[in-house]
């Protein structure tokens, strides 16, 4: 259980994702939001062995990577009897979220990871279990969502869109920005990739109080969803 | 984040000097011995040259500007009108050389040989710059498909340049966003220019904050040489989905990007493991 070997064949230049077989895990310790519960985490690790092809079982590491994790379920719905506001739900329990606005830790980018342990502690410590991080600024670090991960901090990350880009203001900006879309969606799958593990992400917004330029968001909301 | 087999952090050692008082190229930069009009050395740190100074890597102009007493902390009291805009000065004002020096190990003599031998790849990593950069390593431009970008992770596989049992010679020219905007108007997000660019924007200022000069331009996060074999994985992915409603079973769908960088085909085995982090601080696997 939870240990899996497969082989595999790779042509010169190849690039492929590999999908390992389902591994089936008996009871997980879960994962909650602060105030609920602990926050235990696991960890997996990856490595490739290349091994000479000539019959000869000689593997020597090639590379291997690691991250994170946490079992945990979060759901989430618009109820309209409560006025439209959205509902969450961590591994099936209702949540009254009690949230706080992240800017950026430092303007001139001085960021650490005590600093980031300090800061989301201190929002731990406050009682509040989410922090929105605003699309003006960052998608935040890895480090700031280790922070998140082990202090039961759910995370509601947006994408680089504001009211500088909303259609209005003196002189007006425009909804259509950024001017390469193609880039922006670029940096989006980055981003996704690098944070996707972490159970302390609990959901992605396309911006600040508005959705990016059509084209732009029917990606996000196509990719997002296969990704899910 | 991936566990390389091996991995430097290039987090210190750096200098920086604007762009358009450096009369070297990249090239020169980052070619042995290559000795200034003064006769120093442009990476002798100890005794930073006219127009060199130490640098924060990561980090962002504006910081490795204040950490060297060029400007004021900004979050000081008025200090942030004492220190020049980027829409007033331009961007070349804020357009910086970064360079740095580290050493690879000898991976073909006899002691390193064993592990890594002759299929080790050697890559560059940034987890972040903004907003461009022209990267050169040992005299050789390195080229990326994706020069733009605030939050694009870049790797250059390096190998063909690196010096084994030797001093690498780096240096980044760092360029601004495209579009740093004018924020004489003050209000949210001055002229809202800075929105063209795949950036963060609060730096035109916002009703909570002043302007950031620089717009943070930078290599804002971890710069790191990385040492692999011919057979390199990113991005692990892994999914948590429950079996029924009572959260007693999971299955974990774990996948994983995997290259040959190498122009041979591959044989290997791939192994995924997962690992309880226990309270008691310790470990085991489950």
């Amino acid at each position: 259980e939870d240990v899996l070997s497969e082989e595999v064949d790779l042509e010169a230049g190849e690039n492929h994702l590999h999908a390992f077989s389902p591994m089936l895990h008996e009871n997980p310790q879960l994962w909650w939001p602060n105030g609920l519960g602990k926050q235990p985490l696991y960890t997996l690790q990856i490595s490739f062995e290349a091994g000479v092809s000539n019959g000869a079982p000689c593997y020597m590491e090639s590379d291997s990577c690691s991250c994170r994790f946490g079992f945990r379920k979060i759901e989430t719905c618009v109820d309209e009897t409560l006025g439209g506001g959205r509902r969450f739900f961590v591994n099936g329990h209702p949540l009254f979220i009690r949230g706080g606005n992240w800017i950026v830790s430092h303007g001139m980018l001085w960021l650490s990871r005590e600093r980031y342990q300090t800061e989301v502690g201190f929002h731990a410590d406050a009682n509040l279990n989410m922090i929105r991080v605003w699309g003006g600024a960052l998608a935040e670090r890895p480090e700031f969502y280790d922070a998140c991960d082990e202090r039961g901090i759910l995370v509601w990350q947006e994408f680089w869109i504001t009211g500088d880009c909303n259609g209005r203001g003196v002189p007006p900006s425009d909804r259509n920005w950024p001017l390469d879309h193609e880039l922006f969606i670029l940096c989006v799958r980055d981003t996704v990739k690098m944070l996707r593990n972490h159970p302390s992400l609990a959901f992605w917004v396309g911006g600040n109080e508005q959705v990016p330029a059509e084209d732009v968001n029917n990606k996000l909301m196509k990719e997002l969803r296969l990704a899910g | 984040m991936a566990t390389p087999v091996r991995k430097l952090v290039l987090n210190s050692g750096w200098i920086a000097a604007k762009a358009d008082a450096v009369r070297q190229t990249g090239e020169e930069l980052t070619t042995l011995n290559v000795v200034c009009t003064d006769g120093s050395d442009v990476f002798d740190a100890e005794e930073f040259r006219p127009g060199w100074i130490a640098a924060i890597v990561p980090g962002t102009i504006l910081n490795t500007l204040v950490n060297a007493g060029v400007f004021p902390d900004p979050f000081y009291g008025l200090n942030n009108e004492e220190i020049p805009d980027i829409a007033h000065v331009g961007r070349g004002f804020y357009t910086y050389w970064f360079c740095t020096h580290f050493a690879l190990p000898d991976l073909f003599s006899e002691g390193d040989g064993g592990v890594l031998s002759q299929c080790t790849r050697v890559w560059l990593q940034f987890n972040g710059i903004n907003y461009s950069a022209d990267v050169y390593l040992n005299g050789a431009k390195l080229v990326h498909p994706n020069p733009r970008g605030m939050f694009l992770r870049r790797a250059f596989d390096v190998t063909h340049v690196a010096n084994f049992g030797g001093e690498n010679r780096l240096a980044v020219l760092v360029h601004p966003p495209e579009h740093p905007g004018n924020v004489d108007g003050g209000g949210q997000g001055g002229d809202h220019d800075i929105a063209k660019d795949v950036t963060a924007q609060y730096v035109e200022g916002w009703d909570w904050i002043k302007p950031i000069r620089d717009r943070n331009t930078g290599i804002w996060d971890e710069v790191a040489v990385v040492l692999t074999g011919a057979v390199t994985l990113q991005n692990p992915h892994v999914v948590t989905v429950f079996e029924g409603s009572s959260l007693a079973k999971a299955k974990l769908h774990v996948s994983v990007e995997v290259t040959n960088a190498s122009s041979a085909a591959c044989h290997g085995r791939l192994t995924a493991q997962v690992i309880f982090n226990s309270d008691d601080d310790g470990f085991y696997v489950v």
